[in-house]
């Protein structure tokens, strides 16, 4: 999956996610991606978050609802999404997934669930100052 | 430096992070931006999990789940198990856009999507048979069925249901991970 989140130069914020989904899957079945909360969310007031992996599972924790909500309690954006992590890890300890989080003011960050070959997650991002996408990458909790 | 505007994007997707960073300097709103940066990334079958031609279902078909949310208004457009589109995000922006509801799925949502001018077309590509028919090879593993016969971990179906082998146990959400069938 593809997810993504812009904040404009005034604090708008919009998030979105694209996917062809889980390599087969039983026909009809639709994974976190287009799920409002769990895919993505956005609410200017506060910002945005969007996830990736193990859609059957992450769907059941609204996880990118759950770190906006992180962010409007005032964590910041690597925390908010740390504990959207933690929060499944509890019931699903080994579980693929990942999640970014940005809020309104431009602070973002991004956290990851360690599973068998997947240690670091690598994600893309563009801000004042770079000439092109600029790659960054946070160790699995 | 000023810390907006700001682009964030699962995985090494730098393409799909340049198109969105174009429409915002190209006076595009954070929703332009979204839809032009995912779209991309449909064009290009980011790392084959996005877009046509990637993850077949059981049946060999690929099917689009995408979503866009405006944070300014909470207006949200999804579709999911989008047949024979290949913009999905584009479809996803249609639902917020030209109807009153939020989510469309299936069959349904592709003759929503034709009505409104999407091409239609055929999302295989050589690429998607291939990873499907190994998988046939390979009796149908892995696959995400439970409690039918025959049994799944060894054959492909048709399945019918059995009754649950693990009735009484503690159910758990614990399951293998598999890095290649994502969403």
């Amino acid at each position: 999956t593809i997810g993504m989140i812009v904040v404009d130069g005034n604090g708008n914020v919009a998030t979105g996610t694209s996917t062809n989904g889980a390599s087969h899957k039983i026909p009809g079945r639709v994974g976190d991606s287009p799920m409002i909360g769990a895919g993505s969310y956005a609410d200017s007031s506060v910002g945005g978050a969007a996830a990736t992996g193990d859609g059957d599972t992450m769907m059941r924790f609204l996880p990118s609802y759950q770190a906006v909500e992180n962010m409007r309690m005032g964590a910041d954006p690597t925390m908010a999404c740390q504990k959207a992590i933690a929060r499944i890890q509890k019931h699903v300890p080994i579980f693929f997934g990942a999640i970014i989080c940005a809020n309104k003011t431009g602070s973002y960050g991004a956290a990851c669930s360690k599973a068998p070959g997947f240690t670091q997650f690598h994600y893309s991002i563009y801000k004042p100052g770079l000439s092109q996408p600029l790659e960054e990458m946070v160790d699995c909790l | 430096q000023p810390p907006l505007p700001l682009v964030v994007t699962t995985w090494p997707f730098h393409s799909a992070t340049q198109a969105a960073w174009k429409a915002l300097a190209a006076r595009g709103s954070a929703l332009d931006a979204v839809e032009t940066g995912c779209a991309q990334c449909e064009t290009d079958q980011c790392d084959g999990s996005v877009g046509y031609g990637g993850s077949p279902d059981e049946s060999g078909e690929t099917t689009l789940d995408a979503m866009i949310m405006n944070g300014n208004t909470m207006e949200v457009g999804a579709v999911a198990s989008l047949r024979r589109i290949k913009n999905a995000i584009g479809v996803a922006r249609a639902v917020m856009e030209h109807t009153k509801h939020t989510f469309l799925v299936g069959e349904s949502a592709s003759l929503f999507a034709e009505s409104m001018g999407f091409v239609c077309e055929d999302l295989t590509t050589n690429r998607s048979l291939s990873i499907y028919s190994k998988w046939l090879d390979q009796q149908c593993q892995p696959n995400f069925r439970k409690n039918v016969t025959p049994d799944p971990t060894k054959s492909c179906g048709p399945y019918k249901p059995v009754k649950s082998l693990s009735e009484g146990k503690k159910p758990t959400l614990q399951k293998q991970v598999d890095l290649h069938s994502h969403d």
